[in-house]
């Protein structure tokens, strides 16, 4: 961060197994100057993630993280600052990542390591899983490397690699072996290949680098691993038919779309008609304060309706307040008044909004009983929030309670291919009301196992423990509406013999599934605590902490309290935390958090005579490491 | 296996590792006095990953009360007790309590066992359980003395020798060969060692993750804290 830090080492270490990735990132540095300097620790992580770890090691002195309920944390931290502001180390960073940063005071001619550790399921979105690393070392690095392993057990189907910073130049030195259960890509340019040119100390490296890749799919059961007691179920089947669908786009025309906003949705909205699939229904529904449809019932998107469509879209302008409840209301009647026979079985609303109500029904709470009430179970909707001001809360929590999912559109100018992004993720139902079942009572503490769809290039994930840690076989069913009638696949998941696919992998044989049950799990409770009743919110809170703390995973119910060292007497105490949306949205100036801890003295002299006290018990035991 | 004494009123711990060949037998208690005597077995893993060295654990132990005639051969398959004559042979996989005249065995599926000798000790053995499948690693077993103060002062033995407590004196920490550790000098038995800070796991509350307990860590076996060498606890049989 400044000239007299000579950053000596920068290493990404991320492994994927099973599509659970654990990273690590390390970064060394010295101080060559003769006084003390500050140095500045900056990482950007993917929004999904969960830190787990964190140290700062001085000199052979280490400080390591530890991973409190928040409450806790926060009271600590309040108690011990009197005034002053405090600091959160972890911030948005555009539209997928966090930063986490740190900074610390080094003496003169000091080193310093800094090591986090996050993890993420990785989401399978359009066909490919999506590794995503921020890599932004802000100068030229002795040592930088990046390594990525990948162990997916059913076959890697392809691996592509690219990056925000990756110039022709650089390119070649991304090195990629693929085989056929395992991938692994390597990035380490020297110090001449990063500088922008022969004579310039500018780094090229700076930016984001994505790694996509896909698995192969069994199209029956699916796959499924067991490792140490826990197991975890993917489904994926992309070689089915299409399910036609019935479709309303709810489209919010207030005032605050007016501008660039309401063009954007215009020109999405054209693309989107254009690629309806013939057999679907759509309806378009524009709100401000007053309602009012292209057609007030749903048309089959043959080319004349879908042009007739794009004429009325170009004729949607911005004015007036903002009733989203009656907006709402009115899709998800045409909806169920048109529901019969002669229509396809799966309905979906897509709501595209910039604004917090400001007509009609305003109390959000209401607004979500009446939709939830309205649509009760019998179709899906999905929300597209624009603009940093959106209540982005209420538009989720709306998703959620209905079996769909929110999305953040960015203002800028690829909106439009963000909402056809987003409407290419769900514009291909190949399943309805599909059950993951395990007759018997060979599992326990499964992760939701019902989905009221499943659309193309999307994976179903189910986890949980078995019962006992010696079962390596159990029964599987999976039950779906497709196309055409029901269809029910039946199996026998099988434990694999990991150390013939992945030989001399130790990583392979640790705790990752049993890991990944638990990031899952936590963020089915977070979701949980969305929609339902408050006795239940308490305990399912419960639940999501006890994982959070027992997996020293840093949620939005955990901080991570992390000390470093300040001055000669006092250490400083940061907290670290996971953002919510609603701390997403918060583009002001974060906190500075500072609580202080007593130091820990190094270099103690211990001095033990005779025996112990009678009221202190000693320990004697011999154990594995 | 790694070896932990806690100090508890110098807020401070001692830790050794040691490693052999597996199937040897290393006596941790013998208390000629009281007649009770622990000794362990110890197993490898299943196979060596490449590259790293193999670690050894205790796969069997074998308890005595001479005065008492009692036997108890603990594995990670079964219990075994035999008092005078009587024999009797326990599962891991069920709760089991038995309350006798002279000892009592508590049974914690597939967790613990608690060893209680009347007017004597308790001690408790962790079976940590580990996937079959599991390339690597099997099954192995820990040892805690829960209660030792009626030992004898004549007790012995790898763990034995420091239920009366141990004399030491550590100097100012100095960077050592591992850059993530720091090491220091102790004085103990009459010896200078250079002893490294590190932590151990102490599994009885999470036998699966354990509690990290931070110790001084004894290089070589324990060569220096131990009295002679730990070769010199090796004995023929169990029992």
């Amino acid at each position: 961060s400044l000239s007299q830090i000579e950053v000596q080492s920068m290493r990404v270490d991320c492994k994927v197994a099973s599509r659970f990735a654990h990273t690590v990132m390390t970064t060394k540095a010295l101080n060559t100057a003769n006084a003390s300097q500050e140095v500045f620790f900056e990482v950007d992580l993917p929004k999904t993630a969960f830190i787990t770890n964190f140290s700062i090691e001085i000199e052979g002195r280490i400080y390591v993280s530890e991973v409190k309920e928040k409450e806790q944390a926060r009271q600590q931290y309040e108690s011990a600052v009197s005034s002053g502001l405090t600091a959160g180390l972890v911030k948005a960073s555009g539209r997928n990542m966090e930063t986490f940063s740190v900074s610390v005071n080094i003496a003169p001619q000091s080193r310093v390591t800094f090591t986090l550790t996050y993890e993420e399921l990785l989401q399978r979105r359009l066909g490919s899983y999506e590794i995503m690393i921020g890599v932004r070392p802000k100068q030229l690095v002795q040592n930088f490397e990046i390594v990525v392993d990948i162990y997916e057990p059913n076959g890697i189907a392809f691996v592509d690699v690219n990056g925000t910073f990756i110039t022709n130049e650089l390119l070649p030195l991304v090195k990629k072996t693929v085989t056929d259960k395992k991938a692994h890509v390597y990035f380490s340019p020297t110090l001449d290949q990063q500088k922008t040119c022969s004579d310039c100390e500018e780094t090229l490296v700076d930016g984001d680098l994505f790694i996509r890749y896909d698995v192969n799919h069994p199209q029956d059961i699916g796959e499924i691993q067991i490792i140490n007691g826990y197991f975890v179920h993917f489904f994926a089947p992309d070689d089915l038919p299409q399910m036609p669908k019935n479709v309303v786009f709810v489209i919010d025309r207030s005032g605050s779309m007016e501008g660039e906003k309401m063009k954007q949705t215009r020109e999405a909205l054209m693309t989107i008609l254009s690629e309806l699939h013939e057999d679907d229904y759509f309806g378009l529904v524009t709100f401000d304060d007053t309602i009012e449809s292209w057609r007030p019932f749903l048309s089959k998107a043959t080319p004349e309706n879908v042009t007739e469509a794009k004429e009325f879209v170009k004729t949607i302008e911005a004015r007036h307040m903002t009733d989203i409840n009656k907006g709402l209301l009115f899709a998800v009647d045409m909806l169920t008044t048109e529901k019969s026979h002669s229509f396809p079985d799966m309905s979906m609303i897509i709501l595209l909004t910039d604004g917090r109500p400001s007509s009609g029904q305003r109390d959000l709470s209401k607004i979500q009983e009446n939709v939830q009430n309205a649509i009760n179970g019998s179709m899906s909707l999905f929300c597209l929030g624009f603009g940093y001001d959106v209540d982005y809360s209420l538009l989720d929590t709306l998703a959620k309670q209905n079996d769909g999912l929110a999305r953040r559109v960015y203002e800028a100018s690829d909106a439009a291919l963000q909402l056809q992004g987003f409407y290419d993720e769900v514009a291909t139902p190949l399943l309805l009301e599909v059950n993951l079942n395990y007759p018997g009572n060979a599992v326990t503490d499964l992760t939701q196992s019902h989905f009221r769809q499943f659309f193309k290039g999307s994976e179903i994930v189910v986890a949980g423990r078995l019962q006992e840690l010696e079962t390596n076989t159990f029964q599987t069913e999976v039950s779906a509406n497709g196309l055409g009638d029901q269809f029910v696949f039946e199996g026998v998941a099988i434990a694999e013999e990991w150390d013939s696919v992945f030989p001399d992998q130790e990583y392979i044989f640790g705790d990752f599934i049993e890991r990944l049950w638990a990031y899952l799990t936590i963020q089915q409770l977070l979701d949980k605590r969305e929609k339902c009743s408050p006795e239940d919110k308490e305990n399912t809170t419960a639940q999501a902490l006890d994982l959070s703390l027992r997996y020293n995973f840093v949620t939005p119910l955990t901080s991570m309290v992390v000390t470093k060292p300040e001055t000669e007497d006092e250490d400083e105490t940061l907290i670290a935390d996971k953002l919510t949306e609603d701390q997403r949205e918060d583009t002001t100036e974060p906190d500075l958090s500072a609580l202080y801890a007593p130091p820990q003295k190094a270099g103690s002299v211990y001095q033990v005579q005779g025996l112990k006290p009678q009221n202190l018990i000693s320990s004697y035991f011999v154990d594995g490491d | 296996p790694h070896f932990i004494i806690e100090l508890p009123d110098q807020n401070d711990a001692l830790c050794f590792n040691i490693d052999h060949k597996p199937g040897t037998i290393f006596n941790l208690v013998r208390d000629p006095p009281t007649g009770i005597v622990v000794n362990g077995q110890i197993i490898g893993d299943k196979k060596i990953i490449p590259g790293n060295k193999m670690h050894t654990y205790f796969g069997r132990f074998g308890i005595v009360n001479e005065k008492f005639g009692i036997r108890l051969m603990v594995s990670t398959k079964e219990i075994l007790v035999s008092e005078r004559g009587k024999h009797a042979n326990f599962s891991w996989t069920n709760n089991k309590t038995l309350e006798g005249l002279n000892m009592d065995l508590q049974v914690i599926k597939d967790r613990s066992l608690t060893v209680t000798l009347r007017n004597s000790v308790k001690f408790l053995i962790i079976l940590h359980k580990i996937w079959k499948m599991h390339p690597y690693h099997q099954d192995y077993l820990g040892f805690y003395t829960l209660d030792s103060h009626l030992f004898s002062s004549n007790v012995h033995g790898l763990l034995g020798q420091f239920y009366h407590g141990v004399n030491f004196e550590v100097s100012d920490l100095f960077p050592g060969k591992d850059p993530d550790k720091q090491d220091a000098n102790m004085f103990v038995k009459g010896n200078k060692l250079t002893v490294t800070r590190g932590w151990k796991r102490d599994f009885r509350q999470d036998v699966k993750n354990g509690e990290k307990v931070p110790c001084w860590f004894i290089h070589n076996n324990g060569t220096g804290l131990l009295d002679g060498v730990h070769t010199d606890y090796i004995v023929s049989g169990l029992f």
